[in-house]
């Protein structure tokens, strides 16, 4: 919250678009804007109607360097944007900086994703420090059309104006904490000695060198990966990993997303009755490549590039009690498969379950 | 003489961290960076409240991890205080 909670005292506000950047259609401005609004209208009974030709609420601008607001901006980079919090006059204005390469993709700097943590701050929000809020103070970039609004900014803008008036109250997502005994995961995989745990649109990373988790976004490293990755798997020998999601796979070369992908996960011989991985990994010794679906898993040979034959088996007949599996990894000639918060370590080469720990004990917690 | 190229980082860190502070985190202005005990405490204790806010290793220092955050593109309003 900001500083003695400045809110509007009504719940109707106006905004006004007072000039526009170049680099981008006006419609795409225009959009932009709208859509950030609706982030914030969405979850509280604030209201947000456009005006023309007169002093609005919020005041939109793009500004160049020193724009007498004794807060000049800085050039490329660095400050993006800045706006002030409620009241008369040049509160709630938002102003962001020209000379920034707006863009309404992942380029540059994505104008809806920064107006929407701007808004934030014209209507009494000030910055958070949960890397996953939108009122996080640094930019990170989310694809807009998987935008949703983080629970921490859902928290707060409602501590000031109240719920939204919808019959089902909207709730966001939540920046996992890698100590939280709760947490579970999506997919995990191997990346040239690191271990690379995915959940929802985060990516918890862990190094053998390093004590601490680092928690970034998936889009940070590969903004044209989507979120909610649901396999992933190293293959060491070539260098490669595999992450899937739905019917598609994409590939890692290194750490750069290799042309030509997504592809279908039918290319690597899936019938069409499979619409998804749930986990999977690569033994490098054998060349095998396992894939986990519900309560059966296919093999593959990374040699021949092709399924082999008398796929699929249950699970449970050849990794034992170890149920559905959310993602698997291989390190050090053992596998781990994680189940919700339990993990089972089983030993490949005596075929059984050696151990079970808790999914997040690779965090030194 | 040319100057050391370290020495030139060192100032160009120092600057980086100063107007980083002063933008984000109320460092006052006029902290008398040369009056060694209390400049450079209000400048330790603002990079701790950095730190402190971004989850870092509270250090006072201005280590790698640190700049890295203060390098990075962000919204021009501190984060404390208030913005009028």
């Amino acid at each position: 919250f900001t500083a003695g909670n400045p809110k509007w005292k009504k719940n109707n506000l106006t905004y006004r678009i007072l000039n526009y950047t170049p680099k981008m259609r006006q419609a795409d401005v225009d959009e932009a804007i709208q859509k950030a609004l609706r982030v914030w209208s969405n979850v509280t009974p604030l209201t947000f109607q456009k005006v023309e030709d007169k002093e609005a609420d919020i005041m939109i601008s793009f500004a160049y360097r020193d724009h007498r607001d004794n807060s000049p901006f800085d050039g490329p980079n660095g400050q993006l944007a800045h706006a002030f919090q409620p009241g008369e006059g040049i509160g709630g204005d938002v102003h962001l900086d020209e000379e920034e390469a707006w863009t309404k993709d992942g380029r540059g700097y994505n104008l809806f994703i920064v107006i929407a943590h701007e808004l934030g701050h014209s209507l009494g929000l000030s910055h958070s420090s949960d890397p996953g809020a939108l009122m996080y103070p640094a930019y990170s970039y989310t694809d807009p059309s998987e935008f949703l609004l983080p629970q921490d900014d859902i928290d707060g803008i409602q501590a000031i104006y109240g719920q939204s008036d919808a019959a089902v109250q909207p709730t966001g997502p939540v920046t996992p904490q890698a100590c939280d005994p709760n947490l579970t995961f999506d997919a995990i995989t191997t990346l040239r000695g690191e271990i690379m745990f995915f959940k929802g649109r985060y990516m918890l990373r862990k190094h053998p060198e390093r004590a601490e988790t680092e928690l970034n976004f998936i889009s940070l490293f590969w903004p044209n990966l989507p979120s909610g990755i649901q396999a992933a798997y190293e293959n060491v020998e070539r260098d490669e990993v595999l992450l899937f999601k739905e019917g598609k796979y994409w590939l890692l070369r290194g750490y750069d997303i290799a042309p030509g992908y997504p592809k279908p996960i039918y290319r690597l011989g899936f019938p069409k009755t499979v619409k998804r991985v749930n986990a999977a990994y690569s033994d490098e010794t054998t060349g095998k490549t396992y894939f986990f679906i519900a309560d059966r898993y296919w093999r593959y040979d990374e040699n021949k590039r092709s399924m082999d034959h008398g796929y699929p088996r249950k699970i449970a007949s050849d990794f034992g009690k170890i149920g559905r599996v959310d993602a698997a990894f291989q390190k050090d000639g053992y596998v781990y498969f994680f189940h919700g918060t339990t993990q089972f370590q089983f030993d490949p080469r005596a075929k059984r379950i050696v151990r079970q720990m808790k999914s997040i004990s690779w965090f030194n917690c | 003489f040319p100057v050391a190229p370290e020495t030139e980082d060192e100032g160009k860190t120092l600057q980086l961290v100063e107007s980083y502070l002063r933008n984000f985190y109320d460092l006052q202005r006029d902290h008398h960076p040369h009056l060694r005990s209390t400049g450079e405490n209000q400048l330790v204790e603002k990079l701790k409240e950095m730190q402190a806010f971004f989850g870092l290793k509270v250090t006072g220092k201005p280590d790698l991890e640190t700049l890295g955050m203060m390098k990075k593109p962000r919204c021009g309003v501190p984060d404390i205080g208030q913005y009028v």
